[in-house]
């Protein structure tokens, strides 16, 4: 999966991609504070390409918990079940639905999206990327977008929640890359100095389909010197 | 006589020859028409009577019936009941009543008609009914009642369903099927068609090898569902939409049963054996969440607990303890005994007892009529409205013949529910287990399902106190913007977590186009659904109605059934006969609830009618 993070502060993004094997689960987001936790369970392609490094990786099943709610959410291209107190509700992407339970709020929009608002100020939209379901290779996957994450502590972390924080970074040394199209940099984070590309990323927020593009600086191997540690320390056993 | 009948063939008897009975069954969207077809031929030498016997359920509405006598064709007119009527006057005058339908069994009504057919004439029978079928359990069931009298050359059962969320299961139940009529029967489906077919050869129908009787006797059940990949199906032809609505996989909201028992002594015997049988058996369902209780009444009202508890273990454990140990004495206190649940409910829910998010119902079982407290089926029906106040529904089960159903009936559906017969037969407990197993899985409460105002009119019922599992709301109207491009159905209900907001949005011009190239099975579906519907809840609010109210009603269901030709409580069916040389007249009515069941004589006069509403 790519991962695209906004700051605002500079008007500009960055994006890497988390390389790992269909089965493994990982942590987006986690806050201590607020109970809430997103974990993400990766699949591949339907058939695993022969030739090393070209076999893609998708989400395809998030978990979202809420401990103060007693609530789980599971989404995956199939169905979206919802948990509350032990008790199952199962809905499918031919819904369109709007669930609300004391401060939460779950609107599916037929095959196209679904919004899980946690109380005043976490909301998370997850996408549905739906492919054709005869094809060889490619099949359904799921997009996670946070789009508000203002109530969220400063203990949040994960893959994501790592970002939720305020951080800075520089960019400099704009220089031609492999790919005429795409110069490289050196950017400054996390007190790592990194070689960067200049690329681009499509956020399907709004169109789940062809997606709109979002340049960003482009951090390699698996977001190596952004993210804090390495990926496979958000590796976690399982979705909940 | 003797030897002459020997030498007729085995598809004569008594000088008529059936060469065929087909029944033709198109259902659309769960809206079923179904024409019943029967040609006969007098091979005697003199005139004899032919009879038609169609059995039919009591939800259908016949919509037409044809005798076409060698080539003349006698329609059925269907007319106001009160103007029919004037018509008999004279025969009712001489006692010469009876109607050619007649209430058959618990869930049957019976057509009967005969004709005088002269010696080597021609006749054609065809009976037109039409129903909507009702989604209980997860399926929908399509009944027909097999019994012709004598084997006939061609026998056929059709039926084609169109359904336009496609079919998921599609199965026949043939009470009579033997291995020899297995390869007979036949159903498919396919997408958004099935099919299933029944033609025995004149062989096949034999009862035995020799045997001139027909084994043709007995149920013919077409069961289906259909796909549900969304919650909610619209469809919108000719200026008309339905909406079925079913949501799946929602958890069950707990609920708070007082069951309302009648010991009275005339419960004594098998009612209450069957009683505690069925009560058992559904104690067995009770879920953890649930809450329950036991009213008994005769003479006194006494009560299992003080307050409503909860179905734990240790508590079910009691509850049949206190079941088993259940006895007959006394006369019937329906008053005290149903004001005693109400309160129980009302106090729990006060002081808190029950989860918030629960439902509460009171099921009442009882085999006869208030006799002793309060007595007045008026000042009753009044006390139990005013101490449920709208809040909870309340269901009413008539056990055997001589409960006061009426009473029964009204006062459930003044109080959101239903009434419902237990006949008095040695299945009575699964009667009422099913009807325990219809409301236990109540998946949503209060569902409001919301229209664009300005865009439709007409709408049948939509809002509901339940959604129970494997039913279906159904809501019928005319869309009056045939200009907008979409149209919007909102459903709005309280499930056992949360609130459900459940959209449904379509595109007009897109289903038009979809729907023309199926018109030549759609047709007028919608329309003659909707105003099915309509009727059909007309006719139950108008048992509860009063004085202007009721003649508005009244007035309302009347115009509607003339309009679309449904034999309805409201109206007869006028059919013309020829009898010895003269036109007669025969009527088909819709029997009541309360009307007298079967022992039906054919009658000998060609005057038949009886007021059945």
């Amino acid at each position: 999966p790519h991962f695209i993070i906004e700051v605002p502060e500079k008007d500009d993004a960055l994006c890497f991609n988390i390389d790992a094997q269909p089965g493994v689960v990982l942590n987006l987001i986690q806050d201590p504070d607020t109970g809430i936790t997103v974990n993400g369970e990766i699949i591949g392609e339907k058939k695993a390409s022969s030739e090393p490094n070209k076999n893609k990786s998708y989400f395809g099943k998030l978990g979202i918990v809420a401990l103060q709610m007693d609530l789980q959410v599971e989404v995956t291209p199939q169905r979206i079940t919802l948990w509350s107190g032990g008790r199952k509700s199962s809905f499918t992407w031919m819904d369109t639905v709007t669930i609300t339970q004391n401060g939460l709020s779950v609107t599916i929009n037929r095959k196209k999206n679904m919004v899980v608002s946690i109380g005043d100020g976490v909301t998370f939209v997850i996408v549905l990327h739906q492919v054709w379901k005869k094809h060889p290779i490619h099949q359904d996957f799921l997009g996670l977008y946070t789009v508000d994450s203002h109530r969220m502590s400063t203990k949040t972390h994960g893959l994501l929640g790592q970002f939720f924080h305020p951080f800075d970074f520089e960019v400099f040394d704009v220089r031609p890359g492999s790919d005429p199209k795409k110069p490289d940099a050196t950017m400054i984070v996390k007190n790592h100095k990194l070689t960067v590309t200049r690329g681009s990323q499509k956020d399907y927020r709004k169109d789940s389909g062809q997606g709109t593009k979002v340049f960003c600086w482009f951090v390699h191997d698996n977001g190596s010197g952004l993210i804090d540690g390495v990926h496979t320390d958000y590796i976690v056993p399982d979705l909940f | 006589r003797n030897n002459r009948k020997r030498s007729l063939p085995d598809t004569v008897v008594d000088g008529i020859e059936i060469y065929s009975t087909k029944i033709n069954c198109k259902v659309t969207s769960r809206f079923a028409h179904n024409v019943v077809t029967t040609r006969a031929v007098n091979r005697a030498d003199t005139a004899k009577e032919v009879s038609f016997d169609v059995e039919l359920p009591k939800t259908a509405f016949i919509t037409n019936f044809t005798m076409t006598i060698d080539g003349v064709t006698y329609p059925g007119n269907v007319k106001e009941k009160e103007v029919a009527k004037k018509q008999y006057e004279k025969a009712v005058s001489q006692g010469k009543t009876a109607g050619l339908v007649k209430a058959s069994g618990r869930k049957l009504e019976k057509f009967t008609v005969s004709v005088n057919v002269a010696a080597g004439s021609k006749v054609t029978f065809e009976l037109t009914y039409e129903e909507l079928l009702k989604r209980h359990k997860g399926k929908y069931e399509m009944y027909i009642k097999v019994q012709p009298k004598q084997l006939i050359n061609h026998f056929e059962i059709v039926a084609d369903i169109y359904e336009p969320q496609g079919i998921k299961e599609l199965n026949a139940d043939v009470s009579f099927i033997t291995n020899d009529l297995m390869n007979v029967l036949t159903k498919s489906f396919s997408g958004k068609k099935g099919h299933v077919s029944f033609k025995p050869s004149f062989d096949q129908q034999r009862s035995c090898p020799t045997c001139s009787t027909s084994l043709l006797n007995g149920d013919f059940i077409i069961t289906y569902d259909v796909n549900r990949e969304q919650p909610g199906n619209v469809q919108i032809v000719n200026g008309y939409f339905v909406h079925f609505f079913a949501p799946q996989n929602l958890p069950i909201v707990p609920k708070n049963v007082v069951f309302v028992i009648d010991i009275s002594g005339s419960m004594s015997g098998r009612k209450l054996a069957q009683t505690k049988d069925a009560l058992l058996h559904i104690l067995n369902d009770v879920k953890e969440d649930d809450f329950l209780n036991f009213i008994l009444f005769s003479s006194d009202v006494t009560v299992w607990k003080e307050n409503m508890v909860q179905a734990t273990p240790e508590n079910l454990k009691e509850a049949r303890n206190f079941v088993e140990n259940m006895q007959t004495a006394g006369l019937t206190n329906i008053n005290d005994g149903l004001l005693k649940g109400i309160e129980m409910v009302n106090r729990a829910r006060e002081m808190g007892i029950l989860l918030d998010r629960s439902t509460s119902i009171i099921i009442m079982l009882t085999d006869g009529e208030a006799n002793t407290g309060e007595s007045r089926v008026d000042k009753i029906q009044e006390n139990v409205k005013n101490a449920i106040g709208g809040k909870f529904p309340l269901y009413n089960l008539g056990f055997g013949h001589d409960v006061n159903y009426n009473f029964l009936e009204k006062m459930a559906l003044e109080n959101h529910g239903v009434a419902r017969r237990i006949y008095e037969d040695s299945d009575a407990n699964l009667q009422m287990q099913g009807f325990y197993d219809e409301v236990a899985n109540p998946l949503l409460i209060d569902v409001d399902l919301q229209y664009p105002q300005n865009a439709i009119s007409d709408v049948t019922q939509n809002n509901y106190q339940h959604f129970y599992d494997g039913s279906e709301i159904v809501v019928a109207g005319k869309v009056v913007d045939l200009e907008s491009n979409s149209f919007v159905a909102d459903v709005k209900g309280h499930g056992a977590l949360n609130d459900l907001t459940f959209t449904e949005e379509v595109d007009m011009k897109e289903m038009e186009e979809a729907l023309k190239e199926q018109e030549y099975i759609f047709g007028d579906y919608i329309e003659r659904l909707w105003a099915y519907l309509t009727i059909e809840q007309l006719l139950e609010k108008r048992k509860n109605a009063e004085g202007e109210e009721k003649e508005n009603l009244t007035a309302q269901a009347l115009d509607l059934s003339l309009k679309y030709h449904f034999v309805t409580p409201l109206t007869s069916m006028v059919v013309t006969k020829p009898e010895d040389n003269e036109e007669t007249q025969s009527i088909a009515d819709k029997p009541g609830e309360d009307a007298t069941q079967l022992n039906y004589q054919p009658p000998s006069n060609p005057y038949y009618f009886v007021d059945g509403d």
